[in-house]
């Protein structure tokens, strides 16, 4: 394991440490798009199929445990939990799950090194990955005051698919064959979306202003 | 096996 690598996945673990401090401190998920988080979970599940048959290493074992149950009590918390899910933007959270769901299933049926079903569903998982902070980003976008802690969280959710990325030139250059096209592309597309996003973010902080995206 | 995508990331 390499430094980005690393700095990747602690960077992953901060933002749901930042956004389960929002929902259990503050008990608010206000500017949080449960679309994005259902899909979060969907993601874990799906490709951590493999979690007690495949065994890399103990951090990886526990890191999946950890994504699994944080991204599962997040969801409970918003839906079930009274005062958080009052704070919850429904109505504003219009992001419909089909969109993404079905195309990155289709996807990954057509487009994958295995047609098994544990191969599929770990395929599945990358490109469901890619797009699922897409309904958060359009939340973003409604909320007129973005406070601080969403708003690093995106911001710290963007920044560990852009250390991802750097652990793929490292490997690629370190690693004889490291190649992996489809967690590639899955992941470049993920770490674009963030653009927008992150030149608004760094210009706000820059101005030291209220982070606010433009309509 | 090889024809699987590895799988030693998160």
């Amino acid at each position: 394991m390499n430094v980005f690598r690393l700095a990747g996945d602690m960077t992953h673990l901060s933002s749901i440490l930042v956004l389960l401090l929002k929902i259990h401190t503050i008990k608010s998920c206000a500017g949080i798009s449960l679309k994005t988080q259902e899909l979060y979970a969907l993601v874990f599940i799906t490709r951590y199929l493999d979690i007690f048959d495949r065994f890399t290493s103990i951090y990886n074992f526990l890191m999946k445990l950890i994504f699994l149950g944080s991204s599962l009590s997040i969801v409970w918390y918003m839906r079930r939990h009274k005062a958080v899910h009052r704070s919850y933007d429904k109505d504003q959270d219009t992001f419909r799950y089909q969109f993404i769901v079905l195309p990155c299933l289709l996807l990954a049926l057509v487009i994958n090194h295995k047609l098994t079903f544990k191969e599929v569903m770990w395929t599945f998982s990358l490109y469901l990955e890619a797009v699922a902070i897409l309904p958060q980003l359009v939340l973003l976008q409604r909320t007129r005051n973005i406070d601080n802690l969403t708003g690093q969280y995106v911001f710290l959710l963007g920044a560990y698919r852009a250390l991802y990325l750097l652990n793929w030139v490292y490997r690629y250059f370190t690693e004889p064959g490291f190649v992996r096209w489809i967690t590639w592309i899955a992941g470049l597309v993920q770490t674009l979306l963030y653009a927008d996003f992150f030149y608004y973010y760094i210009l706000s902080w820059k101005n030291n202003v209220k982070l606010e995206l433009p309509a | 096996t090889a024809d699987e995508e590895a799988k030693d990331e998160l």
